[in-house]
């Protein structure tokens, strides 16, 4: 049933997190484990993917990193 | 498994990079 999964990937939830902090794409799918979402390894890259091209957050690099971030 | 969250990663970088 759909109330198995407890992490909904939305782009909500993924604006909050970049709001936070910056993150890198593994950061960001760790928070959207397949395991807690319900969701296919192609169909979380492919939501993420949509989700990030909507929300075009700023880029900078850490520690050689490409992290994304957003401001309020 | 690690070695999937680094694929999918990769994948997820490269559908990023195409883009932006």
């Amino acid at each position: 049933t759909p109330s198995a999964s407890d992490v909904q990937l939305t782009e909500e939830a993924v604006r909050r997190y970049l709001i936070r902090k910056p993150m890198t794409t593994k950061d960001l799918l760790k928070k959207f484990q397949t395991k807690r979402t319900g969701l296919s390894s192609d169909q979380t890259v492919n939501v993420l993917a949509q989700i990030l091209k909507k929300l075009n957050p700023e880029r900078k690099n850490i520690n050689d990193k490409m992290h994304f971030y957003l401001t309020e | 498994s690690s070695s999937e969250a680094d694929e999918m990663a990769a994948a997820l970088d490269a559908e990023l990079n195409s883009f932006m």
